[in-house]
Order: structure tokens, then C-alpha cells, then sequence
């Protein structure tokens, strides 16, 4: 289903948005 | 970084008006108006950073300005500053090539656009701030998945205008 796929890729990307900024702060990696 | 999307300022403004009430502050914080008098944006701004946002800078904001929208900008004027010096004194950061909200037209007419920039502004002291910007970064994170994409773009924009 598309509609799924496309969520599950969105759901990514907002994961790796806000874990990057969360390393940045507290200056870890991943 | 790419490109940050271009921000629908409405769907700025409900997104950020359901963060700002993960807050939990005292005043009513549902519709733009309960935010049009500044009060709700200063309490919030005191749970970012107590020692800066502290009651003595508190104090100076009217809690009972009812529908005189005169003093709801004296009020919104006190917070923009409070903002504005925050970002400079305490992040260091300066804001450059961003329109900084009209307070007049929240104020004086509810005006959704504005306040969505004037909490961009205060999520940007959310997220940079010292002492919880993990808390609320994980906040965020737990947020509805909607919320968390418009969230996202409003801190690119902002990020992509911060100059140290």
C-alpha cells in the first residue's frame, strides 16, 4: 500500500530530524 | 541542510498552539485568542528558563487585560523582547532575515499568522534552551505525526535564519 509506505518514510525522516538535533544537544551520537 | 519547506502559516499556528498546551501552564491556552493577551506565551516561557523568564520579569506582564486589546499589546511587546533578548543573552544566537511577528494584528485582531511566528519563536527557545530541551525535544516526539512534520519544517526555517 502506498499510503503506508509513504507513512512509514515520514516517520522516518521526523525520527531522524528530531534524534539528530537530540545528539546535537546532548552531544552523542545516533 | 536542504531546503526547509515552505510553512503554511495557519498550519503553523494550530500545530504549535496543541505544543504550547503540552506546557500545562495555569491560563486558558485552546483558541488564538486565549494567546492574544501574552499571558499563556510568558508562562510558558517561564517553564524554558525560570532563572531568566523569572517573576520579576513576569510581573510585568498584565494577567487580567480582558478585551482592551491596548494592553494585550503592551503585553505582547514585553514578550517579543523577552524573546528576542533571551535568544541573544542566553543562546547567543541572533535571528537575522526572519519576519518577526506583528503584534498589533494579534493583538488587536487574533491574527493566527502572527502567532504562529511569535511560538516558532518561543519553540526555538524550547529546543536551545540549557536545561530541557531533551524533555521537550521528546515531547515533540511524542506528538502526532502531523504536528511533528510542521514542528520539524518551523525549526528548520528557524535554524536556517539563526546566526551565532
Amino acid at each position: 500500500d502506498p499510503n503506508i509506505k509513504a507513512g512509514a518514510a515520514n516517520e522516518g525522516v521526523l525520527a531522524n530530524f528530531f534524534n539528530s538535533l537530540l545528539s546535537k544537544k546532548t552531544g552523542t551520537s545516533g | 541542510m536542504s531546503t526547509p519547506e515552505a510553512l503554511d502559516r495557519m498550519e503553523l499556528c494550530e500545530s504549535l498552539l496543541t505544543w504550547v498546551q503540552t506546557f500545562g501552564v495555569e491560563a486558558p491556552c485552546k483558541t488564538v485568542e486565549d494567546l492574544t493577551n501574552g499571558v499563556v506565551m510568558a508562562q510558558a516561557l517561564q517553564k524554558i528558563d525560570g532563572a531568566y523568564f523569572n517573576d520579576s520579569w513576569i510581573g510585568r506582564i498584565k494577567p487580567e487585560v480582558g478585551d482592551n486589546w491596548r494592553l494585550k499589546i503592551s503585553n505582547l511587546k514585553k514578550v517579543l523582547k523577552g524573546i528576542l533578548d533571551y535568544n541573544q543573552e542566553v543562546l547567543g544566537l541572533h535571528i537575522s532575515d526572519f519576519t518577526l511577528p506583528d503584534v498589533n494584528l494579534l493583538g488587536e485582531h487574533a491574527d493566527a499568522a502572527e502567532l504562529g511566528r511569535m511560538l516558532q519563536l518561543i519553540l526555538g527557545c524550547a529546543v536551545n534552551c540549557e536545561q530541557k530541551q531533551v524533555e521537550y525535544i521528546q515531547t515533540i516526539m511524542m506528538m502526532e505525526e502531523s504536528v511533528q512534520h510542521v514542528v520539524m519544517t518551523a525549526i528548520q526555517e528557524l535554524m536556517s535564519k539563526e546566526t551565532p
